[in-house]
């Protein structure tokens, strides 16, 4: 169960990222997992939010946003993981996972306006497009923002 | 190609930095 929101292949089997969202009266709890093709899950996140969060996540479900993308040569997963901390503004995390070795690493704090995760091809560059369809570059390797 | 996949697995390893990397990619590029 879950949404999917990435299908790519690893060592020659097929793997998924699912999003697994689940409402309750005092919010939501939001999961990112890596499945293959036995069912076999490895959690990449699990995190709360606030109930008005929990909605904006299935309302960006909804309008079909891409928040996670393949980056050429498909060796390397980015997602954004959904934050809500108690004492600062809820946020995306850009998160780059090396698919191989399981190695990650943080990209960028981005707001909930993004509506797409996409890469150039040469593979070094992370682009975001938000709500007004202005666009963003991070680096690959976490050294931020791009002009 | 398969050298690249190499390079770009040592630095999401961390085992070179983004200076080593800069300078294989330029030089596979070439």
């Amino acid at each position: 169960p879950g949404n999917c929101w990435q299908l790519f292949a690893l060592r020659g089997r097929p793997h998924a990222l699912l999003a697994r969202v689940s409402h309750f009266s005092f919010g939501t709890n939001a999961k990112l997992l890596l499945v293959d093709s036995e069912g076999d899950e490895n959690l990449l996140y699990d995190g709360t939010l606030a109930p008005g969060y929990g909605r904006a996540l299935d309302a960006l479900e909804g309008m079909e946003a891409r928040l996670s993308t393949l980056v050429p040569p498909g060796d390397i997963l980015v997602y954004a993981e959904p934050h809500d901390p108690p004492a600062d503004e809820a946020y995306l995390r850009l998160v780059a996972r090396h698919l191989e070795s399981g190695h990650s690493w943080p990209l960028a704090r981005v707001p909930w306006t993004l509506r797409r995760l996409g890469a150039d091809a040469s593979g070094e560059i992370v682009i975001t497009t938000d709500n007004k369809g202005q666009q963003r570059r991070f680096d690959i390797w976490g050294d931020g923002e791009l002009p | 190609d398969a050298r690249w996949l190499q390079l770009r697995s040592w630095r999401a390893r961390g085992l070179i930095d983004a200076e080593v990397y800069r300078r294989y990619r330029q030089r596979m590029a070439q």
